[in-house]
């Protein structure tokens, strides 16, 4: 069983980047489960073509876990991915990392974390309570960074990988970086800035992706790429991460950037 | 003693606008405190012409509350604008929001929380724990949405506006929405567009601020545009909205946003 997470900024495509990663490993044959752990919980919603997704957190506040069956909240989309959100509480009131931790509880007692990959889905922008649990107890041991050349994402990555260092010193988790995943914004000379990202954070550049309009026409269906557009470049890109995700073995404790080798990167 | 927060999406220019609104309000003849709530602790970079600002959480940490004095976390920047960041704790580790707690706690116990304006520049994307706390202990009376018409960023704002709904419901606290602030991302038909969105959750807005150039030319001599370029239009925008904010009394319990009115507002 491989389990992986997709870290990075709000925006920045971990999402769109785990429905499609998702949608090709499940077209391959493998059982997959996406786990959303983002309190905006549309992880899973091209895959659940536009179906509204119940929220573990939202469930068991209203009925208690012991109320909250599997079924309840697992459901299987595209290409037979199961899919689950985990929520968040309303905002203003609590740890946003609530939702993730009661998914966990719940999962983790229903033995449904069980599949050929399980891809979480979860929130950079800090990475602190509920947001570093998969990478914390273990559930996820590689870590994919998503990033565009942008200094707030890649910022946002450093931060990650501060986490994982850290956990990873601890010796308390087998949790290790995997990769970075360029999801371009169509910046001048972004693959360069990534990959020398990756590199400088002691890791490797696994896929650059490029912006494309298949990505918006698809999510107007309420579909992946690879459902909408199979024949596509966007398409067999995806198709491709999954492969190599499949077979990465190239993982390793990073070694985040101070902010100033971070910015001198970004704006060389 | 006016207090009043910027909150919005990680990026979407909060410190920008709040170091060149500090700036102008200090030029103006006003005591000015900012204070940064932003783990990034850069918040007033350029009033600090780029001289690292040592956090509150880092040095409470370090000596414990009692041996950290006032001088040793505010510094005076720019126009006389007095300078303060809360700073964060390591990724990965306990709550990201700890650092404006510990900050609160000092700034409070210091007598330091005295300005005829304090603004507070506060991270929005989760808006929980330390997050919530500038609005919720009654410190911020006024918050300003930062945005662009970026649905991320919006997504963002409608979330801080439930939290001040939630805030102001529960009737313990005086914060409410003072308006929202468009920081350009450059978009078509993007002042429309949070326009839209300002008075479809009860409020107004407050200014529309061009991307431009000054920005990162200000920024790469560690400025604020209303010191490096005082006589260019971006400037005089920066000036506009601090006399704006002066006399701003149009103040709202916000409404906010399904989900689905959200997207149709944003994809219209
Ligand atoms: N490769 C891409 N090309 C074009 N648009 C993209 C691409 N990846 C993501 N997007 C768009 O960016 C937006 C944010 O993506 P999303 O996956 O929801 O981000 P996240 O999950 O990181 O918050 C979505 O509207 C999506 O359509
Ligand atoms: N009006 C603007 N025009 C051009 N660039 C801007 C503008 N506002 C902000 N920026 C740029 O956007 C980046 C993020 O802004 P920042 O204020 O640090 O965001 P936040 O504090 O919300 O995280 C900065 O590099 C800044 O130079
Ligand atoms: S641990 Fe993180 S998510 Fe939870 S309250 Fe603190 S900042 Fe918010
Ligand atoms: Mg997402
Ligand atoms: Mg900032």
């Amino acid at each position: 069983m491989k389990q992986i997470a997709l870290y990075g900024k709000g925006g920045i495509g971990k999402s769109t980047t785990s429905a499609n990663l998702s949608a090709a490993l499940g077209e391959s044959g493998r059982s997959v489960l996406q786990v959303g752990c983002d309190p905006k919980h549309d992880s899973t919603r091209m895959l659940m073509h536009g179906e509204p997704m119940p929220t573990v957190l939202d469930l068991v506040r209203e009925r208690g876990a012991p109320n909250v069956a599997l079924e309840d909240v697992v459901r299987t989309g595209y290409a037979g991915v199961r899919c689950v959100e985990a929520g968040g509480p309303e905002p203003g009131i609590g740890c946003a990392g609530r939702g993730i931790i009661a998914t966990f509880q719940l999962l983790e007692a229903r033995g449904a974390l069980e599949a050929d990959v399980i891809v979480y889905d979860v929130l950079g922008d800090v990475v602190c309570g509920g947001f570093a649990m998969p990478m914390r107890e273990g559930y996820a041991e590689e870590v994919y960074l998503v990033s565009s050349g942008e200094l707030m994402s890649l910022y946002a990555a450093n931060n990650i990988a501060k986490a994982i260092a850290r956990l990873a010193e601890r010796g308390r988790c087998r949790c290790r970086l995997a990769g970075v995943i360029l999801n371009a914004k169509g910046m001048e000379r972004e693959e360069g800035l990534v990959g020398a990202f990756a590199a400088a954070i002691n890791s490797h550049l696994v896929a650059a992706i490029p912006r494309d309009r298949s990505v918006q026409l698809a999510e107007l269906h309420r579909q992946t790429v690879i459902e909408y557009a199979p024949d596509s470049d966007q398409a067999e890109v995806y198709r491709r991460l999954a492969a190599d995700v499949l077979r990465n073995d190239d993982l390793s404790i990073p070694r985040p950037l101070s902010q100033d080798v971070l910015e001198s990167l970004a704006f060389e």
